[in-house]
């Protein structure tokens, strides 16, 4: 494993708890968009399934688990336990403009035309674009928690760092995957106005508040 | 399932 590979995995970790913790400390979702982190638990289910079928290492095994769990308890505090703080509202986002294209796409786009593969496509693509109805979100009310940013700036990070671990992969291992790679570019691009606003205005200590 | 399928990327 390289170095961008081990910070990525670690950034995304980061986010997961970041994102927990905030729910757990304030006993509130808000702000949060429970559509995306429903997402998010269906891309690692649909992805994580060769934890059934085969093992690769300690450390892929503990990560694909604790990615997993931690994806279930992030819905669970949002939909059960803190739901009264849940604003549904402002989560309008419709997912099914997302998941129906983004099944037929890997249905008609993937690497071999059999279940697992099929699902581990599909979770490619709909990583790329789980975000949707978080910036969304964030785009409809104007605003976001310092905390929320952190999140997402982890969460962007560890796919741009994807990117250069493809690079590295590419030009030591002759190793690339195109779906993965155009997945991640596509998901990478949609954090680009995220991260431009997380710089110049989170970092120099001011809340993310749009323009109205 | 398929037996051949292995991912070492998270």
């Amino acid at each position: 494993m390289n170095i961008f590979r081990g910070i990525a995995d670690f950034s995304h970790l980061a986010a997961i708890i970041i994102l927990l913790h905030k729910i757990w400390k304030s006993r509130s979702c808000a702000g949060i968009s429970g559509k995306s982190q429903i997402l998010f638990a269906i891309v690692f289910t649909t992805r994580y399934l060769d934890l059934l079928t085969s093992f690769i290492s300690l450390y892929n095994t503990s990560m694909k688990v604790i990615y997993i769990s931690c994806s279930y308890a992030t819905v669970y505090l949002i939909y059960m336990k803190f739901r009264a703080t849940y604003d549904g509202n402002h989560d309008s986002f419709r997912v099914e403009f997302l998941v129906v294209p983004v099944g037929g796409l890997a249905v008609l786009i993937n690497h071999d035309f059999a279940l697992l593969e099929i699902l581990w496509t599909f979770s490619i693509y709909l990583e790329s674009v789980a975000i949707l109805p978080q910036l969304f979100m964030i785009s409809k009310t104007g605003e976001a928690e310092t905390i929320t940013t952190h999140y997402l700036f982890c969460l962007g990070l560890y796919r741009a760092l994807y990117l250069f671990n493809w690079i590295w992969r590419f030009y030591f291992e002759g190793f690339f995957d195109m779906i993965a790679i155009v997945a991640g570019l596509v998901q990478t691009v949609l954090y680009c106005d995220f991260f431009y606003l997380y710089v110049t205005k989170v970092l120099k200590g001011k809340k993310l508040s749009l323009p109205a | 399932l398929d037996d051949d399928f292995e991912k070492d990327e998270l």
